[in-house]
């Protein structure tokens, strides 16, 4: 990717990693749509020799040889059985029966991980720069699970099992299904194995914000990972006859508009259909957008396919406005002709002089590349949100990354905008969505593994969310684009991913396969359903008293039960503990403070300082929560933080009613 | 058209009759039981113990009542985010 690496710190601290050559010994795997291995990301000069724990393989299939791969590239898999026992034989007219990527999101995840330094990589002209993924002397492996059909389950757990005895040591999946319970989640159950085996599971939270339980991917043992925007941006701005003008984004490149202001018709005012207002194939009248700009609303088919619809039609441009579902949120399209995406409310403003002005004129203006974007990151709207709808107690997202307008390669099977009359061919792509958060997590994880490869899965997890920031160089807490407003644990769990702090966390919270066990008996789990998660054979003990808010987790989700439990007086008591683990200087201190956004909160450690002597000793403490009574759904904020003066070792509060 | 679906067949592994000298044979035999057409679309080793195929649900249910069948969970589509 373009940017992001200087956006987290990564070019700024390049020392940052000391065993950096460790980094070549990092296998990272990713299930998703297969890989373009022609990608100059994927190029391995300098690379040292495929590392010895390496199990895997480099298979053949359509276009697709073992030469295919490389000591950058080492591994690629398919996996169709599944998708071909349900939809029948793959269409080798549409897509290769092998790991080649038709589709360009594989492409672009894996490069994101793992990608190698490329000068000089751009789309058209747009967000140019040296690429590189966020652990560039990683090794990819990549596992095709994805076809133009979806994604299989049957598949999907195959991939992780291979995936598992290849001995990869992340795995990257940005994709999400519904939200089964974890005993009937193949993904939950896969990521389980996994993390026993000391494999680092990331996951997309899913792209269903702003609303609220719109999670995907949400086991303890997964990284679930929320998308945030970058300092950059691709201004393009609407001029209208009446003189007001507004900014919107594009990625468009190609023969520009005339030098003078256009007529501009809104599409639902040139089409016979009841919903040709979102420009969807066949609906708009030539006669009536010829050589004009057309105002089409976002909306059930692809924005960049509603750029194509104006095009055959004759319209000259595009001006896309969001709907409440998207409000602000500005995610940029290299469309096919010259066209611009604008926020709801300059759309509104728009649509409104465009419908009452007898003779309504526009033009768009390009501005290219823009850096040094404030305020960011902010949550991407659509970025899913929590609470857990599955457990409730477990705080989600964990992190947010970056995942709008994101660089990263891409394949050369179809152009940018994925249309079928997309002739382009591009190398690098600019895309939007928590599937390019999540490998970017996956990447920073694979640098962590390398600066420390005894940690855990848990350990790598915990200082990616303890060292997060949830807040701007200002004080002023990351902004949420659905709202404006400051965004809440909900929407950035424990923040945004600061890998320069993570790589030297202070303290970790580690959570073992037994840890988790355990967390299954406080759900009440069946010795079954235990078994399908875990594959152990072992039942709860009924002399143990499990508790769902004693899972070692780096971050905190209170929910006030309805009933008098724990209430005394007008006041619920609810407690956590929870055991940090040094991994700093051996001799250190450390401080509490504690916050919360309201007074019905009361929040209270005990003890209020913990004290280390040496590395990798481990300290319990208790956290009591003593609320007060709100209405039903009801959510307060907080957050408990301790430092010894030079680490800040933060966790996200969450109570709800 | 075959009124199947695609099912995730979770087996206890500790379950195997001493009988078997192998998982796979012990899945097939178990898969045999219910369905004389039935394959296996693949078998799991790591992530789970187990293996998937195609199955009505009248054999969905036959195989979920064999001992040592932990569940039979039909296949569920994934998307990409």
């Amino acid at each position: 990717t373009t940017r992001t690496p200087e956006f987290l710190g990564l070019e700024q601290n390049g020392n940052l990693f000391p065993q950096s050559d460790k980094e070549g010994d990092v296998i990272i795997g990713v299930l998703d749509t297969g890989v373009w291995p022609e990608s100059k990301s994927f190029d391995d000069t300098g690379m040292g020799p495929v590392p010895s724990a390496w199990n895997g393989a480099c298979e053949t299939g359509t276009n697709f040889t073992a030469s295919a791969c490389n000591k950058k590239l080492i591994g690629a898999r398919f996996f169709a059985k599944g998708y071909e026992a349900t939809l029948g034989p793959i269409d080798e007219s549409k897509e290769n029966r092998s790991p080649r990527d038709d589709d360009g999101h594989g492409t672009h995840t894996s490069t994101t991980t793992g990608g190698s330094v490329v000068a000089g990589a751009n789309l058209f002209g747009y967000a140019t720069g040296s690429a590189r993924g966020m652990a560039p002397r990683a090794r990819v492996a990549v596992y095709k699970v994805c076809w133009v059909g979806g994604c299989f389950s049957s598949d999907i757990l195959s991939a992780m099992d291979k995936a598992v005895s290849d001995n990869v040591n992340v795995l990257s999946l940005s994709l999400g299904g519904g939200t089964a319970d974890y005993y009937r989640d193949s993904v939950a159950i896969g990521a389980y194995a996994a993390m026993e085996k000391g494999i680092f599971v990331s996951c997309s939270a899913g792209n269903a914000g702003p609303t609220s339980f719109s999670l995907s991917n949400v086991s303890p043992w997964i990284t679930t990972v929320g998308a945030g925007t970058l300092d950059r941006d691709f201004p393009a701005y609407v001029n209208l006859g009446n003189g007001k003008n507004y900014s919107g984004v594009s990625l468009y490149r190609g023969p520009t508009l005339p030098d003078k202001m256009l007529p501009i018709v809104y599409a639902g005012n040139a089409s016979n259909s009841t919903s040709g207002a979102l420009c969807m194939p066949g609906t708009l009248i030539p006669e009536k957008v010829k050589g004009k700009l057309v105002l089409c609303d976002r909306g059930v088919n692809a924005r960049v396919q509603k750029g194509s619809v104006v095009k055959e039609a004759g319209g000259a441009g595009m001006v896309l406005t969001n709907t409440a579902a998207n409000g602000e949120e500005l995610v940029a399209d290299a469309h096919l002709l010259p066209a611009t995406t604008v926020g709801q409310k300059a759309g509104d403003e728009i649509r409104k002089y465009v419908i009452s002005d007898p003779n309504p004129t526009a033009t768009i203006d390009f501005e290219g590349t823009k850096l040094g974007i404030q305020p960011s990151p902010v949550v991407a709207s659509f970025s899913s949100r929590g609470p857990n709808t599955i457990t409730p107690e477990i705080l989600k997202p964990d992190v947010l990354a970056p995942g709008v307008n994101i660089l990263a390669g891409w394949t050369g099977a179809v152009g940018p905008t994925g249309l079928a009359d997309d002739t382009r061919r591009v190398g690098f792509n600019i895309i939007s969505g928590t599937s390019m958060s999540c490998p970017h997590v996956s990447g920073l994880a694979a640098l962590l593994k390398a600066a420390h490869p005894e940690w855990s899965p848990a350990a790598i997890k915990s200082a990616l969310m303890t060292t997060s920031y949830t807040s701007y160089k200002n004080g002023k807490v990351l902004q949420d684009l659905a709202t404006g407003n400051p965004s809440t644990p909900f929407d950035h769990g424990a923040g945004h991913v600061d890998p320069v702090s993570a790589v030297n966390p202070g303290l970790i919270y580690d959570i073992t396969a037994d840890d988790y066990f355990d967390f299954l008996c406080a759900l009440n789990y069946t010795a079954s359903q235990i078994q399908l998660v875990t594959k152990r054979n072992t039942t709860c003990d009924p002399k143990k008293t499990y508790s769902l808010g004693n899972l070692n987790y780096p971050s905190f989700a209170v929910v006030v039960p309805s009933d008098s439990t724990g209430k005394s007086g007008g006041t619920t008591v609810v407690k956590h503990t929870r055991t940090l683990t040094n991994v700093g200087s051996a001799s250190s201190t450390y401080k509490v403070s504690t916050f919360s956004d309201s007074k019905t909160v009361q929040i209270s450690v005990v003890p209020n300082t913990l004290t280390f002597s040496q590395v990798n000793e481990k300290k319990t403490y208790t956290v009591t929560f003593a609320v007060g009574s709100m209405p039903m759904n009801s959510n307060v904020f907080g957050r408990i933080e301790w430092s010894d003066g030079k680490f800040m070792v933060g966790s996200s509060v969450a109570v709800s009613w | 058209a075959d009124n199947k679906k695609t099912y995730i067949i979770h087996m206890s592994k500790h379950h195997m009759p001493t009988s078997y000298s192998d998982h796979t044979q012990w899945y097939d035999t178990s898969l045999k039981s219910v369905s004389d057409s039935a394959e296996m679309i693949y078998t799991y080793h790591n992530v789970i113990h187990g293996f998937s195929t195609r199955l009505t649900d009248q054999e969905a249910q036959q195989l979920e009542s064999l001992p040592g069948i932990l569940s039979v969970l039909p296949e569920l589509r994934y998307e990409l985010h």
